[in-house]
């Protein structure tokens, strides 16, 4: 049963985010395997990282606020990295 | 604010651009004007002017593209990534591409044209992206009808002229 506030991580969403934190937030496709996994450290720092830069509670989670920001129209310029 | 890694940015005042090809959404004189007061947002608090050219290479080069469009960054489909551009130098640095697939327009609806280019034109002067929400180099998109003038954050002020000093006059 989901807890309040989380989204169903279905695999559109982990896919989404997957997709986000490598073109705006430098994670690495070779931590691909991570993200089966998502509360796998990288990972959880990788979405507290996002959730901090776009100024969002930094839940290392996939809640429904960071999933409905990653949904938003956005520049494509990364937020880190070169 | 944050600045590219390197802080890379005009070793001159007075840069070029072009404007390669159009959208179909708007008509040219619409782009066109745009396009300058997006520019202009920046020549207000710096020392830099921009001139238009017609042909040739510019410094700043500005289109529109959908999908694959030879960098590799392809465009998206509509939605999320709404454009993108290139930190200053030579060839296509400083460059600026609008994802043609967005339903570019001047007002509410649609994504407004002048407030996605005077963010584009900041990475092409060197400005990377802020956390800070009220920044016009924040990298999500927010258009409210107050932003139909663009109010530049004291946050975007002093990014710029972290790069190029305040206005000379």
């Amino acid at each position: 049963y989901p807890l309040h506030g989380a989204v169903r991580q279905d695999h559109s969403t982990m896919d989404l985010a997957q997709q986000y934190l490598e073109k705006y937030y430098n994670f690495r496709k070779n931590e691909k395997q991570f993200f089966k996994r998502k509360d796998s450290s990288p990972v959880v720092k990788k979405i507290e990282e996002m959730q901090k830069f776009l100024g969002l509670e930094m839940t290392g989670k996939l809640d429904s606020n960071t999933v409905e920001m990653m949904h938003k129209p956005r520049c494509g310029v990364p937020d880190v990295g070169g | 604010f944050s600045t590219f890694p390197g802080s890379p940015k005009w070793r001159k005042n007075h840069i070029s651009y072009r404007i390669v090809n159009y959208t179909l959404d708007l008509p040219r004189e619409s782009v066109d004007s745009a396009i300058e007061r997006a520019l202009k947002v920046w020549e207000e608090v710096t020392p830099l002017t921009f001139s238009r050219i017609s042909e040739g290479e510019a410094d700043i080069m500005i289109s529109f593209a959908v999908g694959e469009h030879g960098d590799f960054y392809p465009f998206d489909g509509v939605g999320q990534s709404l454009a993108h551009a290139y930190p200053p130098g030579p060839g296509f640095y400083g460059d600026a591409h609008f994802d043609d697939d967005e339903k570019w327009s001047l007002g509410p609806s649609g994504t407004n044209l002048f407030l996605v280019a005077a963010h584009e034109l900041g990475h092409s002067l060197g400005l990377f992206h802020s956390n800070n929400k009220e920044s016009l180099m924040y990298p999500v998109y927010r258009f409210s009808t107050s932003q139909a003038n663009i109010r530049l954050s004291q946050d975007d002020i002093e990014g710029i002229q972290s790069l190029y000093a305040r206005p000379s006059s």
